[in-house]
Protein backbone atom coordinates (compact mmCIF):
# COMPACT_ATOMS: atom_id res chain seq x y z
CA UNK A 1 0.00 0.00 0.00
CA UNK A 2 1.56 3.56 -0.86
CA UNK A 3 2.87 5.14 1.98
CA UNK A 4 0.70 8.30 3.06
CA UNK A 5 2.16 11.66 2.80
CA UNK A 6 1.61 11.89 6.24
CA UNK A 7 3.64 8.91 6.83
CA UNK A 8 6.57 10.35 4.74
CA UNK A 9 6.03 13.88 6.57
CA UNK A 10 6.55 11.77 10.04
CA UNK A 11 9.31 9.37 9.03
CA UNK A 12 11.29 12.83 7.31
CA UNK A 13 10.47 14.54 10.94
CA UNK A 14 11.79 11.70 12.57
CA UNK A 15 15.04 11.04 10.41
CA UNK A 16 16.20 14.75 10.91
CA UNK A 17 15.39 14.71 14.37
CA UNK A 18 17.38 11.17 15.04
CA UNK A 19 20.42 12.61 13.26
CA UNK A 20 20.47 15.82 14.97
CA UNK A 21 19.96 15.27 18.55
CA UNK A 22 20.85 11.50 18.87
CA UNK A 23 23.63 10.81 16.44
CA UNK A 24 21.63 8.75 13.89
CA UNK A 25 24.52 8.47 10.99
CA UNK A 26 23.30 10.53 8.05
CA UNK A 27 23.40 9.24 4.32
CA UNK A 28 22.39 5.83 2.84
CA UNK A 29 22.42 2.75 4.54
CA UNK A 30 22.07 -0.81 3.59
CA UNK A 31 18.49 -1.91 3.06
CA UNK A 32 16.58 -3.28 6.46
CA UNK A 33 19.48 -1.80 8.16
CA UNK A 34 18.36 1.85 8.59
CA UNK A 35 15.35 0.44 9.51
CA UNK A 36 16.82 -1.15 12.27
CA UNK A 37 18.73 1.71 13.35
CA UNK A 38 16.06 4.14 13.02
CA UNK A 39 14.14 1.76 15.08
CA UNK A 40 17.18 2.09 17.75
CA UNK A 41 17.35 5.38 17.90
CA UNK A 42 13.60 5.93 18.52
CA UNK A 43 14.39 3.47 21.22
CA UNK A 44 17.20 5.81 22.54
CA UNK A 45 14.80 8.98 22.21
CA UNK A 46 11.54 7.44 23.95
CA UNK A 47 14.42 6.09 26.99
CA UNK A 48 15.49 9.68 26.92
CA UNK A 49 11.86 11.27 27.30
CA UNK A 50 10.33 8.42 29.32
CA UNK A 51 7.86 7.54 26.90
CA UNK A 52 6.84 4.04 26.14
CA UNK A 53 9.65 2.58 24.87
CA UNK A 54 8.14 0.88 21.27
CA UNK A 55 10.62 1.92 18.78
CA UNK A 56 7.62 3.39 16.44
CA UNK A 57 6.94 6.83 15.84
CA UNK A 58 3.69 6.94 17.58
CA UNK A 59 1.26 9.92 18.04
CA UNK A 60 3.35 11.19 21.78
CA UNK A 61 7.00 10.29 20.03
CA UNK A 62 5.94 12.50 16.77
CA UNK A 63 4.27 15.11 18.56
CA UNK A 64 7.16 15.60 21.37
CA UNK A 65 9.37 15.80 17.74
CA UNK A 66 7.30 18.79 16.71
CA UNK A 67 7.79 21.01 20.41
CA UNK A 68 10.40 23.77 20.25
CA UNK A 69 13.50 22.61 21.62
CA UNK A 70 17.18 23.53 22.09
CA UNK A 71 20.10 22.55 19.62
CA UNK A 72 22.35 20.71 21.55
CA UNK A 73 22.02 17.10 21.09
CA UNK A 74 20.29 15.00 23.92
CA UNK A 75 23.12 11.76 23.11
CA UNK A 76 26.13 14.25 24.91
CA UNK A 77 29.03 12.99 21.92
CA UNK B 1 21.11 15.59 35.02
CA UNK B 2 23.96 15.10 32.27
CA UNK B 3 27.36 16.42 31.77
CA UNK B 4 29.46 16.20 28.64
CA UNK B 5 32.21 13.49 28.30
CA UNK B 6 35.48 13.79 30.59
CA UNK B 7 33.42 16.64 32.22
CA UNK B 8 33.51 19.43 30.39
CA UNK B 9 33.97 22.32 32.44
CA UNK B 10 35.88 25.97 32.87
CA UNK B 11 39.28 25.42 34.51
CA UNK B 12 38.22 28.97 36.58
CA UNK B 13 35.19 30.51 37.76
CA UNK B 14 35.82 33.60 36.64
CA UNK B 15 34.34 33.50 33.26
CA UNK B 16 33.72 36.01 30.67
CA UNK B 17 30.67 37.15 28.58
CA UNK B 18 30.19 39.38 25.10
CA UNK B 19 27.14 40.15 23.56
CA UNK B 20 28.05 40.30 20.06
CA UNK B 21 24.52 41.76 18.57
CA UNK B 22 20.93 42.00 19.29
CA UNK B 23 17.62 41.04 18.60
CA UNK B 24 15.35 43.68 17.26
CA UNK B 25 12.49 41.71 18.90
CA UNK B 26 13.92 43.36 22.34
CA UNK B 27 14.74 46.72 23.43
CA UNK B 28 18.96 46.29 23.80
CA UNK B 29 18.70 46.99 28.17
CA UNK B 30 16.21 44.33 28.11
CA UNK B 31 18.22 41.62 26.16
CA UNK B 32 21.16 42.95 28.12
CA UNK B 33 19.14 42.19 31.71
CA UNK B 34 18.12 39.13 30.23
CA UNK B 35 21.56 37.92 29.62
CA UNK B 36 22.68 38.92 32.97
CA UNK B 37 19.95 36.94 35.30
CA UNK B 38 19.76 33.57 33.00
CA UNK B 39 24.31 33.85 33.98
CA UNK B 40 23.39 34.90 37.51
CA UNK B 41 20.81 31.82 37.93
CA UNK B 42 24.03 29.72 37.90
CA UNK B 43 26.17 32.19 40.11
CA UNK B 44 23.68 32.13 42.77
CA UNK B 45 24.47 28.64 43.32
CA UNK B 46 28.32 28.14 42.45
CA UNK B 47 31.63 30.28 43.00
CA UNK B 48 31.12 31.05 39.34
CA UNK B 49 31.33 34.99 38.53
CA UNK B 50 30.80 36.49 35.33
CA UNK B 51 32.49 39.55 33.57
CA UNK B 52 30.68 41.34 30.66
CA UNK B 53 33.08 42.40 27.85
CA UNK B 54 32.86 44.58 24.94
CA UNK B 55 35.81 43.87 22.56
CA UNK B 56 37.70 40.52 22.20
CA UNK B 57 37.07 36.98 22.40
CA UNK B 58 35.10 36.17 25.42
CA UNK B 59 34.87 32.79 26.58
CA UNK B 60 31.03 32.76 26.16
CA UNK B 61 30.63 34.74 22.89
CA UNK B 62 26.54 35.26 22.71
CA UNK B 63 25.00 35.74 19.02
CA UNK B 64 21.36 36.05 16.96
CA UNK B 65 21.62 34.82 14.07
CA UNK B 66 19.82 32.89 11.13
CA UNK B 67 19.94 29.50 9.35
CA UNK B 68 23.09 29.25 8.81
CA UNK B 69 25.59 31.65 10.99
CA UNK B 70 28.97 30.53 10.93
CA UNK B 71 28.92 27.36 12.86
CA UNK B 72 28.01 24.86 9.94
CA UNK B 73 25.08 24.14 12.87
CA UNK B 74 22.24 25.53 10.94
CA UNK B 75 18.80 26.92 12.73
CA UNK B 76 15.44 26.14 10.91
CA UNK B 77 13.58 29.31 10.51
CA UNK B 78 10.62 29.46 13.28
CA UNK B 79 9.78 26.92 16.04
CA UNK B 80 11.67 24.29 16.04
CA UNK B 81 15.08 25.13 17.10
CA UNK B 82 15.32 27.88 19.38
CA UNK B 83 18.97 28.54 20.30
CA UNK B 84 22.15 25.88 20.75
CA UNK B 85 25.51 26.37 22.64
CA UNK B 86 28.62 24.62 23.17
CA UNK B 87 30.06 23.20 26.10
CA UNK B 88 33.27 24.59 27.61
CA UNK B 89 36.50 25.42 25.65
CA UNK B 90 38.62 27.32 23.56
CA UNK B 91 37.61 29.22 20.26
CA UNK B 92 33.65 28.03 20.20
CA UNK B 93 34.25 26.80 23.59
CA UNK B 94 30.60 28.15 25.75
CA UNK B 95 29.55 30.36 22.63
CA UNK B 96 25.87 30.68 22.83
CA UNK B 97 23.95 31.27 19.57
CA UNK B 98 19.92 32.31 19.42
CA UNK B 99 17.79 31.84 16.54
CA UNK B 100 16.39 35.29 15.20
CA UNK B 101 13.88 33.47 13.45
CA UNK B 102 12.04 33.44 16.55
CA UNK B 103 10.10 35.80 18.37
CA UNK B 104 12.08 36.93 21.92
CA UNK B 105 9.95 38.16 24.69
CA UNK B 106 10.06 39.13 28.83
CA UNK B 107 7.01 36.81 29.40
CA UNK B 108 4.98 33.96 28.76
CA UNK B 109 4.33 34.84 25.19
CA UNK B 110 6.54 33.27 22.56
CA UNK B 111 9.67 32.53 23.67
CA UNK B 112 11.32 33.71 27.25
CA UNK B 113 14.91 35.02 25.90
CA UNK B 114 15.77 34.71 30.05
CA UNK B 115 14.57 31.26 30.39
CA UNK B 116 16.08 30.03 26.86
CA UNK B 117 19.32 31.42 27.28
CA UNK B 118 18.98 30.31 31.11
CA UNK B 119 18.99 26.64 29.35
CA UNK B 120 21.45 27.56 27.12
CA UNK B 121 24.48 28.97 29.49
CA UNK B 122 23.98 25.93 31.75
CA UNK B 123 25.45 24.08 28.44
CA UNK B 124 28.02 26.60 27.88
CA UNK B 125 28.88 25.79 31.37
CA UNK B 126 28.99 22.42 30.91
CA UNK B 127 25.56 20.53 31.67
CA UNK B 128 24.35 18.48 29.13
CA UNK B 129 20.19 17.58 28.77
CA UNK B 130 18.61 16.23 31.67
CA UNK B 131 15.37 14.01 31.28
CA UNK B 132 13.56 15.41 34.39
CA UNK B 133 10.60 17.23 32.46
CA UNK B 134 11.05 20.12 35.42
CA UNK B 135 14.19 20.91 34.89
CA UNK B 136 15.66 23.86 33.54
CA UNK B 137 17.77 21.58 31.42
CA UNK B 138 14.90 19.77 30.01
CA UNK B 139 15.31 19.80 26.01
CA UNK B 140 12.09 21.15 25.15
CA UNK B 141 10.91 24.21 26.03
CA UNK B 142 8.32 25.58 29.10
CA UNK B 143 7.46 28.82 30.56
CA UNK B 144 7.43 28.86 34.20
CA UNK B 145 7.93 31.67 36.46
CA UNK B 146 10.07 31.76 39.65
CA UNK B 147 13.51 30.43 40.17
CA UNK B 148 14.55 28.20 36.86
CA UNK B 149 16.68 25.70 38.73
CA UNK B 150 15.44 22.63 39.63
CA UNK B 151 17.20 20.62 42.70
CA UNK B 152 18.27 18.34 39.67
CA UNK B 153 20.30 21.08 37.71
CA UNK B 154 21.50 22.35 40.91
CA UNK B 155 22.97 19.16 41.95
CA UNK B 156 24.54 18.67 38.31
CA UNK B 157 26.27 21.80 38.15
CA UNK B 158 27.22 21.84 41.52
CA UNK B 159 29.44 18.90 41.14
CA UNK B 160 31.22 20.68 38.39
CA UNK B 161 31.58 23.92 40.29
CA UNK B 162 31.12 23.04 43.90
CA UNK B 163 28.72 25.30 45.85
CA UNK B 164 27.96 29.30 45.96
CA UNK B 165 30.45 29.87 49.39
CA UNK B 166 28.34 33.43 50.07
CA UNK B 167 25.22 31.89 48.68
CA UNK B 168 21.72 33.62 49.43
CA UNK B 169 18.48 31.71 50.42
CA UNK B 170 16.73 30.29 47.10
CA UNK B 171 13.93 28.04 46.41
CA UNK B 172 15.10 25.73 43.85
CA UNK B 173 12.28 23.49 41.80
CA UNK B 174 11.66 20.28 43.27
CA UNK B 175 12.64 17.11 41.03
CA UNK B 176 10.01 15.62 39.18
CA UNK B 177 8.24 12.67 41.30
CA UNK B 178 9.18 9.33 40.56
CA UNK B 179 5.87 7.19 39.30
CA UNK B 180 7.18 3.89 41.25
CA UNK B 181 8.47 5.06 44.30
CA UNK B 182 6.58 3.23 46.79
CA UNK B 183 6.44 6.32 49.53
CA UNK B 184 4.63 8.13 46.43
CA UNK B 185 1.39 9.96 47.87
CA UNK B 186 -0.72 11.86 45.77
CA UNK B 187 -1.93 15.30 46.03
CA UNK B 188 -5.38 15.05 43.69
CA UNK B 189 -7.00 12.44 41.13
CA UNK B 190 -10.20 13.39 38.95
CA UNK B 191 -11.45 12.08 35.95
CA UNK B 192 -11.15 14.11 32.48
CA UNK B 193 -13.45 13.13 29.52
CA UNK B 194 -12.32 9.15 30.17
CA UNK B 195 -8.78 9.79 30.95
CA UNK B 196 -7.71 9.87 35.19
CA UNK B 197 -5.58 12.80 35.80
CA UNK B 198 -3.53 12.26 39.01
CA UNK B 199 -1.64 15.60 40.53
CA UNK B 200 1.52 15.95 42.45
CA UNK B 201 3.58 18.67 43.44
CA UNK B 202 4.17 20.45 40.20
CA UNK B 203 3.70 17.73 37.84
CA UNK B 204 0.39 15.53 36.72
CA UNK B 205 0.53 12.27 35.31
CA UNK B 206 -2.71 11.41 32.33
CA UNK B 207 -3.53 7.80 32.18
CA UNK B 208 -5.54 7.04 28.85
CA UNK B 209 -7.26 3.98 28.37
CA UNK B 210 -5.02 2.95 25.38
CA UNK B 211 -1.59 4.79 26.56
CA UNK B 212 -0.22 2.00 28.69
CA UNK B 213 2.61 4.45 29.55
CA UNK B 214 1.45 7.15 31.99
CA UNK B 215 2.49 10.96 30.58
CA UNK B 216 3.58 13.06 33.12
CA UNK B 217 3.86 17.32 32.38
CA UNK B 218 4.35 20.33 34.27
CA UNK B 219 0.56 21.32 35.56
CA UNK B 220 1.60 25.06 34.28
CA UNK B 221 1.83 23.32 30.76
CA UNK B 222 -1.54 22.80 29.51
CA UNK B 223 -3.30 24.77 32.55
CA UNK B 224 -1.30 28.23 33.01
CA UNK B 225 -4.06 29.84 34.72
CA UNK B 226 -4.16 27.25 37.74
CA UNK B 227 -1.26 27.14 40.77
CA UNK B 228 1.43 24.80 40.95
CA UNK B 229 -0.01 23.13 43.39
CA UNK B 230 -3.63 21.24 43.60
CA UNK B 231 -5.42 19.80 46.80
CA UNK B 232 -8.36 18.24 45.15
CA UNK B 233 -10.31 17.61 41.93
CA UNK B 234 -13.56 16.25 40.53
CA UNK B 235 -15.03 15.89 37.14
CA UNK B 236 -19.23 16.74 37.25
CA UNK B 237 -19.87 14.71 33.99
CA UNK B 238 -23.05 16.21 33.72
CA UNK B 239 -21.65 20.11 33.04
CA UNK B 240 -18.42 18.58 31.36
CA UNK B 241 -16.05 20.30 33.83
CA UNK B 242 -13.59 19.44 36.25
CA UNK B 243 -13.15 21.49 39.14
CA UNK B 244 -9.81 22.28 40.70
CA UNK B 245 -9.25 22.93 44.27
CA UNK B 246 -5.96 25.02 46.10
CA UNK B 247 -6.47 26.56 49.00
CA UNK B 248 -9.41 28.83 49.57
CA UNK B 249 -9.87 29.18 45.77
CA UNK B 250 -11.58 26.86 42.92
CA UNK B 251 -11.18 27.08 39.29
CA UNK B 252 -13.56 25.06 36.99
CA UNK B 253 -12.12 23.40 33.57
CA UNK B 254 -13.70 22.73 30.74
CA UNK B 255 -10.96 20.43 29.04
CA UNK B 256 -8.36 22.49 28.64
CA UNK B 257 -9.79 25.90 28.86
CA UNK B 258 -10.79 27.62 32.47
CA UNK B 259 -14.58 28.47 32.77
CA UNK B 260 -14.87 32.15 33.05
CA UNK B 261 -16.34 33.52 36.47
CA UNK B 262 -13.08 31.64 38.14
CA UNK B 263 -11.36 31.33 40.79
CA UNK B 264 -14.10 31.40 43.17
CA UNK B 265 -13.99 30.97 46.81
CA UNK B 266 -14.44 27.73 48.14
CA UNK B 267 -16.89 28.62 50.52
CA UNK B 268 -19.26 29.24 48.09
CA UNK B 269 -20.12 25.73 47.98
CA UNK B 270 -21.34 25.40 51.44
CA UNK B 271 -18.19 25.48 53.48
CA UNK B 272 -17.43 27.15 56.58
CA UNK B 273 -15.21 30.10 56.60
CA UNK B 274 -13.21 28.03 58.75
CA UNK B 275 -12.10 25.47 56.00
CA UNK B 276 -8.95 26.64 54.60
CA UNK B 277 -8.11 23.42 52.68
CA UNK B 278 -10.21 20.78 51.07
CA UNK B 279 -7.95 17.55 50.89
CA UNK B 280 -9.85 15.84 48.59
CA UNK B 281 -13.05 15.17 46.19
CA UNK B 282 -14.98 12.89 44.29
CA UNK B 283 -18.36 13.18 42.52
CA UNK B 284 -20.24 9.90 42.94
CA UNK B 285 -21.88 9.97 39.49
CA UNK B 286 -24.54 7.36 40.66
CA UNK B 287 -25.98 9.77 43.55
CA UNK B 288 -25.14 13.11 42.03
CA UNK B 289 -23.25 14.23 44.91
CA UNK B 290 -19.88 15.41 45.51
CA UNK B 291 -18.19 14.26 48.71
CA UNK B 292 -15.55 16.95 50.10
CA UNK B 293 -12.41 15.63 52.13
CA UNK B 294 -11.60 17.64 54.95
CA UNK B 295 -9.34 16.74 58.00
CA UNK B 296 -11.08 14.37 59.59
CA UNK B 297 -14.73 14.95 58.80
CA UNK B 298 -16.25 15.27 55.19
CA UNK B 299 -19.17 16.92 53.37
CA UNK B 300 -21.59 16.09 50.47
CA UNK B 301 -22.33 18.47 47.74
CA UNK B 302 -25.40 18.28 45.86
CA UNK B 303 -24.47 19.09 42.16
CA UNK B 304 -28.58 19.06 41.45
CA UNK B 305 -29.69 21.80 43.87
CA UNK B 306 -26.26 23.49 44.35
CA UNK B 307 -26.51 23.12 47.96
CA UNK B 308 -24.78 21.61 51.09
CA UNK B 309 -26.67 18.51 52.22
CA UNK B 310 -27.73 18.62 55.56
CA UNK B 311 -26.71 16.91 58.48
CA UNK B 312 -22.72 17.53 57.62
CA UNK B 313 -19.41 17.19 58.33
CA UNK B 314 -20.25 13.55 58.92
CA UNK B 315 -16.62 11.58 60.42
CA UNK B 316 -14.69 9.65 57.58
CA UNK B 317 -13.63 6.76 59.90
CA UNK B 318 -17.39 6.72 61.06
CA UNK B 319 -18.79 6.22 57.50
CA UNK B 320 -15.68 4.76 55.61
CA UNK B 321 -14.71 2.40 58.06
CA UNK B 322 -11.09 0.74 57.68
CA UNK B 323 -9.62 3.88 55.98
CA UNK B 324 -8.32 5.81 58.62
CA UNK B 325 -9.31 9.25 59.23
CA UNK B 326 -7.82 11.57 56.42
CA UNK B 327 -8.07 11.14 52.95
CA UNK B 328 -5.55 12.41 50.00
CA UNK B 329 -7.31 11.98 46.78
CA UNK B 330 -10.40 10.33 45.80
CA UNK B 331 -11.80 8.57 42.82
CA UNK B 332 -15.27 6.29 42.06
CA UNK B 333 -15.90 3.47 40.03
CA UNK B 334 -18.93 1.63 39.30
CA UNK B 335 -19.30 1.58 42.72
CA UNK B 336 -16.20 1.59 44.21
CA UNK B 337 -14.79 4.62 46.01
CA UNK B 338 -10.79 4.35 45.85
CA UNK B 339 -9.39 6.34 48.29
CA UNK B 340 -5.77 7.27 49.14
CA UNK B 341 -3.70 8.11 52.30
CA UNK B 342 -0.65 8.52 51.71
CA UNK B 343 1.30 5.94 50.07
CA UNK B 344 -1.87 3.47 50.46
CA UNK B 345 -5.58 2.65 48.23
CA UNK B 346 -8.45 1.56 49.99
CA UNK B 347 -11.08 0.20 47.66
CA UNK B 348 -14.54 0.57 49.13
CA UNK B 349 -17.36 -1.07 48.28
CA UNK B 350 -19.85 1.17 48.60
CA UNK B 351 -22.70 -1.45 48.33
CA UNK B 352 -20.99 -3.70 50.87
CA UNK B 353 -20.17 -0.64 52.92
CA UNK B 354 -16.63 -1.85 54.06
CA UNK B 355 -13.05 -1.85 52.42
CA UNK B 356 -12.83 -4.59 49.96
CA UNK B 357 -8.74 -4.19 48.70
CA UNK B 358 -6.02 -2.00 49.47
CA UNK B 359 -3.36 -1.57 47.53
CA UNK B 360 -0.48 1.17 46.72
CA UNK B 361 -1.30 4.20 45.92
CA UNK B 362 0.85 4.16 42.61
CA UNK B 363 -0.51 0.75 41.64
CA UNK B 364 -2.72 2.87 39.40
CA UNK B 365 0.29 3.74 37.76
CA UNK B 366 1.07 0.04 36.62
CA UNK B 367 3.84 -0.06 39.56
Amino acid sequence: KPISTEEKDKAVLAKKYLQRFYGMPAGLQRPGKSSDLMQQKIREMQEFFKLEVTGKLDDKTVELMEMARCGVPDVAE
Amino acid sequence: YNHFPRDLKWKTTNVTFRILNYTPDLKKKVVDRAVRKALNVWSKVTPLRFTKTFDGTADIMISFGTKEHGDFNPFDGPEGLLAHAYPPGIGIGGDTHFDEDETWTEDYHAFNLFLVAAHEFGHALGMAHSSDPGSLMYPVYSYAKGFPLSEDDIEGIQSLYGENPDHEKFKPKPIAPEKCDPELSFDAITELRGETIIFKDRFYWRLHPNMPEPEQTLIKNTWPEIPNKVDAAYENPERDVVIIFSGIKMWALNGYTLVDGYPKYIHKLGLPKTVRKIDAAVNIRDTGKTLLFVDEEYWSFDEQTGTMDTGYPRSIEDDFPGIGDEVDAAAYHYGYLNLYHEHTQFEYSYSARKVVRIMRANSILNC
